[in-house]
């Protein structure tokens, strides 16, 4: 079931998959005898894991197959925070422990064609959230979009204006807007697969509000060449944009989440020297005979 | 008698030792010492790689062996381990002996596919077993 974004109840990690379905995944999870059905025997990873399983399995509906270029800027992701093995790379930078994508409802992408120059620049995007539990912290959230590399580009500047919508809860799954907030900015795009527009001040407010659905018209207008130079609305290219994808970096605070700064957490973990032991157990233990011959040969 | 006794000399020649501290060691630790062991896994062995994008194999290690009676500083135990096994070997042997578990653990980062699509990259901690101690 979707984790509640009640901040005050604990995170609940949904049981696992019933007795049966455990020992048909593998024989190796087979529970105990006795263990009543759903006990959480598996650490938290498995735990969710194995939950995912439950969902798909019980729901019996196909798991969403994610966009093939979001799982790409992913992929590429993971290889920079972590080895081959799948350990973290020790990064000062970062404090997030994870970084979720969401890829836009489809049915909400309208594209408007802009009455002045004509160019397909504004789309209508929804992003459900429902996967944000509720111990984890927005830390940064960023649009992310891909161009078309192949495009035979110099460079050209694009100016983006975003703007929010309120989610009329009593309207359809697409809204009309209530009210927008509308801010531009500049960034320079030349032979680059991603484009990153930092939007964390903008949606900070929203996700603090344990918002579930974003909405937001995203609006872009591209310059050929540099702006400095040219500021002829000629200039205008129509970028076939493919709709951005939306990251949050997240710190999640829960305990089977990784911290790694918290040194102190670890050095509570891992036991701290002992004292060199008193004689008195080492005799006790010992039998007389063996224990004396095997001190005088120590 | 004398004739017995050296045909048995003959039969079993005597071993001296060739390494000392191998003879040794016999004495100091148990053979099949408490210590870390290595295991490997793939999620397609669990049928779990159709969401668990990365990393392909996982190696979460665990510890097996026997506690020395006399459980030194080299495994970090404290001195209740040995009180337990006192306990075990001269008062009440229904008391289990100190069993070898892991006393430290490294983290895994998992890219997953979540079920509504959307992907995530999560740092867990605890899931490599990186140092075992007897407890």
């Amino acid at each position: 079931s979707p984790r509640s974004r009640d901040r005050t109840a604990p995170a609940k990690v949904s049981g696992l998959l019933g007795a049966p379905e455990l020992s048909e995944l593998h024989p190796l999870l087979r529970l105990p005898k006795g263990v009543s059905r759903g006990y959480a025997l598996l650490p938290p990873l498995l735990k969710v894991l194995s939950d995912q399983g439950r969902q798909s399995w019980e729901s019996g509906t196909p798991r969403l197959q994610p966009d093939s270029r979001a799982l790409r800027y992913m992929k590429r992701l993971y290889k920079m925070y972590a080895t081959k093995e799948g350990i973290p790379k020790a990064h000062k930078s970062h404090l997030y422990n994870t970084v979720r994508l969401f890829t836009p409802c489809s049915e909400c992408q309208h594209r408007h064609r802009d009455l002045i120059t004509g160019d397909f620049h504004s789309v209508d995007l929804l992003f459900n959230l429902d996967r944000v539990t509720a111990l984890e912290h927005l830390l940064k959230s960023v649009l992310l979009y891909s161009f078309d590399t192949s495009v035979p580009t110099s460079s050209f500047t694009c100016t983006c204006h975003l703007s929010v919508k309120e989610h009329d809860f009593s309207s359809q799954v697409c809204p009309s807007i209530s009210h927008s907030v509308a801010f531009s900015l500049h960034f320079e795009v030349r032979k680059r697969k991603w484009v990153e527009i930092d939007v964390t001040s903008f949606l900070q407010p929203l996700i603090a509000t344990n918002r579930r659905n974003i909405h937001m018209a995203v609006n872009f207008t591209c310059l050929m060449g540099d702006p400095h130079h040219n500021t002829k609305q000629d200039n205008l290219i129509n970028v076939a944009l493919v709709p951005p994808s939306l990251l949050l970096y997240l710190n999640d605070t829960s305990e089977q989440a990784y911290h790694r700064w918290n040194s102190l957490r670890h050095r509570r973990k891992s036991p701290g020297r002992p004292k060199q032991r008193s004689s008195l157990f080492a005799d006790v233990t010992g039998d007389e005979g063996r224990q004396n011959t095997q001190r005088k040969r120590a | 008698s004398r004739h017995r006794r050296e045909e048995n000399l003959k039969e079993a020649p005597a071993t001296a030792p060739q390494n000392l501290s191998e003879y040794f060691k016999q004495f100091l630790f148990p053979q099949n010492e408490c210590e870390l062991h290595s295991f490997r896994l793939s999620f397609s062995q669990l049928k779990w790689d159709k969401w668990i994008i990365a990393p392909h194999r996982y190696s979460p290690q665990y510890c097996k062996g026997d506690c020395p009676r006399v459980v030194g500083h080299r495994y970090g135990s404290p001195v209740h381990t040995m009180v337990q096994n006192i306990i075990y070997e001269k008062l009440d042997s229904s008391v289990p002996r100190p069993s070898c578990v892991p006393a430290e653990y490294s983290p895994l980062s998992v890219l997953t596919i979540e079920p509504d699509g959307s992907i995530v990259y999560k740092e867990y901690e605890d899931m490599i077993a990186t140092k075992c101690t007897c407890r």
